[in-house]
């Protein structure tokens, strides 16, 4: 994220809507300019409150071409709208010839592009990471809205952490008009991992239930795909665990351990354990910073890490628990590609390794790729996801 | 007598418009005579703001990024006035 320089000194701000779109109900576009503000009110003790009348913090109007502030709207695409930084008013202005929509794949999403031009308004700046709200780039209507960790960092590292926990509810954007959302109550697929279906980590618990992980957001599986409700914040349910892991195992004592970058994480079902994160390099003797993605064999009980194009077996039996030996060529495993996303173990027996939305099924007794009908990789989307 | 390359202008405006390259970059009064790498240069900044391979040329990905729809603040502050401050 990055921090343009300057702040509100309040931590209650008002606003005031002083020019609204065309075809769109005024109680409408409240609603979602509200919807807007609180992304950023539920992380932070700041508050705004709608006014009608008299000055305001934030100003927000709807306008077309030249509109009064030297910076004047292009027309449908290209820019879509800008604000102010909190040293230059913090008002926010919205090109009036976009298709301004509500819940809808159709025109742009308000509810989206207001969240990031108010957090241009609280003083931050576009971020380079490309899950981000901050990012500069339109994504096209999401309808199942989490703040990135790398936006919650940035609003954070402003008006520091909320102290009062927000309600389950303030979580995502109301669904305006009671249609069905994408990812929530209905059960349907994913949209955001079925638009890519790549994924940072797969792991199932000692629950029995497979979660996915991807960037701040995880998803629990069902048999039949994604199930209803998710994805979920990662930094909202699970205690302590950051965005972005690398990979992820349940070992046999039924304790689930993440790993990213240098670190790793230890969890029983949802609460980390004392005195984590602790060094891939202490607890974890001989394995590498940075992995692709971490399995327990089933076939003889020990820890499979993955890096590149190398593996590393890992028995915490043993001294070394890595056998000088490794690493070894991942290439020993028949029909596997380098550079995986993460592996799984699934309750079936079968292995599973993702990369890039694809799978592949690992025939423990041949030690190859299986062949099947049709042939691996699979599109993960599709098998695994429900898309 | 250089010869300009199809879409070179545009998207030198959009990288001034958007902070990888000075505002003068692309004013006709000023004359301004940029060199190769400084507009690579620029085309590598905001490949890298992008999340692209950082190419330095207007290969397919830069351009369609360059027409994604987006926010009209200025992902880089460090050249000039700002749009943003005239209020």
């Amino acid at each position: 994220y990055a921090l343009q320089g300057s702040r509100w000194r309040v931590r209650d701000l008002n606003y005031r809507i002083t020019k609204y779109p065309r075809g769109l109900t005024k109680a409408s576009v409240d609603r979602e300019i509200a919807a807007a503000f609180k992304v950023w009110s539920d992380v932070t003790e700041l508050s705004f409150t709608p006014v009608t009348s008299g000055k305001v913090h934030i100003e927000i109007r709807f306008e077309k071409g030249e509109h009064g502030d030297g910076d004047p709207f292009d027309g449908p695409g290209g820019t879509l709208a800008h604000a102010y930084f909190p040293i230059y008013g913090g008002d926010a202005h919205f090109d009036d010839t976009e298709a301004w929509t509500i819940d809808s794949y159709r025109g742009t999403n308000m509810f989206q592009v207001a969240a990031h031009e108010f957090g241009h308004s609280l003083g931050l700046s576009h971020s380079d990471v490309r899950s981000s709200l901050m990012a500069p780039f339109y994504r096209g209507y999401e309808p199942s809205f989490v703040l990135d960790q790398d936006d919650l960092n940035g609003i954070q590292a402003l008006y520091g952490k909320k102290t009062t926990k927000p309600t389950p509810a303030t979580l995502r954007p109301p669904t305006i008009g009671g249609g069905s959302t994408d990812d929530g109550e209905t059960g349907q697929p994913s949209s955001v991992l079925c638009g890519d279906p790549s994924i940072d980590a797969v792991v199932t618990m000692s629950d029995q239930n497979t979660y996915v992980f991807k960037g701040s957001r995880y998803w629990r599986l069902t048999e039949k795909g994604v199930d209803s409700g998710y994805p979920k914040s990662i930094s909202q349910d699970w205690d302590g665990l950051p965005s972005n892991i690398d990979a992820a195992f349940t070992w046999t004592n039924g304790k689930t351990y993440f790993f990213r970058g240098g670190e790793y994480w230890r969890f029983s079902d949802l609460k980390m354990d004392a005195d984590y994160p602790k060094q891939i390099s202490k607890g974890f003797s001989g394995i590498p910073d940075d992995i692709d993605a971490a399995f327990v064999w089933s076939g003889n009980g020990k820890i499979y890490f993955f890096k590149g194009s190398k593996y590393w077996r890992f028995d915490p039996t043993q001294r070394p628990p890595v056998k000088e030996s490794y690493p070894k060529p991942i290439s020993n495993w028949e029909g596997l590609p380098n550079s995986i996303d993460d592996a799984l173990q699934y309750s079936n027996g079968y292995t599973y390794f993702f990369k890039n939305g694809n799978y592949w099924r690992f025939n423990d007794r041949r030690f190859k790729v299986d062949s099947a009908d049709p042939a691996f990789p699979r599109p993960a989307g599709y098998w695994w996801f429900g898309c | 007598t250089p010869v300009p390359i199809a879409g070179t202008t545009t998207a030198m405006m959009y990288l001034a418009r958007f902070g990888y390259l000075a505002p003068t970059a692309t004013n006709p009064q000023s004359g301004a005579l940029l060199s190769e790498e400084t507009v690579t240069d620029a085309v590598k900044e905001f490949q890298a703001f992008a999340g692209l391979n950082q190419t330095g040329e207007m290969d397919e990905e830069t351009v369609k990024m360059m027409n994604t729809p987006r926010c009209g603040v200025k992902d880089k502050v460090g050249y000039g006035s700002d749009a943003r401050k005239k209020r």
